[in-house]
């Protein structure tokens, strides 16, 4: 879970999750 | 410092091309509407995504140590000092300079292992880097681990130095001390 929240980063590169 | 040891690892060849990887998964994942709302170009999302890998790369190995820091200070090494002061031994330096591509390749395979496994489990919809992950064998071939720790072996075995047989001998107490704490 270190990652946890990177999504967030990676959504402003266009990455989408879900 | 974390934060250089971790820069000086994607600085290397491995981390080069491991950012390559990278570059390659975020082209091929981000999503092409965005990208255009978003006033993003292609090339853009290696260097950024490079960028946050490394910060987070960063906030992951500063968490981790600093669990390891607190169990051995619980439970000190007892020839610690020792240790430390082996590590200004000329042959020492050497062997140390030499294991830093394996080092740095270790780094990366963590990072980038961790960040694959939060992506599959939380569902980023990004394709997975690490050479383990994928079976790239190519990426996996450029990984200096291996042949670093030959040429080590090598050194140390033709080696007449006291310091560095010490050094090697403590270093593996140590790390068996650290792996039992």
């Amino acid at each position: 879970t270190f990652f946890k929240g990177v999504e967030t980063d990676l959504a402003e590169l266009c990455i989408r999750s879900g | 410092d974390k934060a250089m040891l971790v820069r000086e690892a994607f600085a290397s060849p491995y981390g080069k091309a491991l950012t390559a990887e990278l570059g390659k998964s975020l082209r091929a994942s981000a999503d092409p509407a965005c990208l255009t709302d978003k006033a993003l170009t292609a090339d853009q999302l290696e260097p950024r995504g490079r960028d946050i890998v490394i910060t987070w790369g960063t906030r992951m190995l500063d968490g981790a140590f600093a669990l390891i820091d607190r169990q051995t200070s619980d439970n000190p090494f007892a020839s610690a000092a020792e240790l430390e002061s082996l590590k200004s031994s000329a042959d020492v330096k050497r062997y140390l300079a030499m294991e830093a591509p394996m080092r740095q390749a270790k780094i990366l395979d963590l990072i980038f292992e961790h960040f694959d496994r939060y992506n599959l489990i939380s569902r980023v919809r990004l394709g997975a880097v690490s050479p383990l992950a994928t079976g790239n064998e190519a990426l996996l071939r450029l990984n200096p681990a291996d042949a670093t720790e030959e040429k080590l072996e090598e050194f140390a075995g033709k080696s007449r130095s006291k310091a560095l047989k010490r050094f090697l001998q403590l270093s593996e107490q140590a790390g068996a001390a650290q792996a039992a704490s």
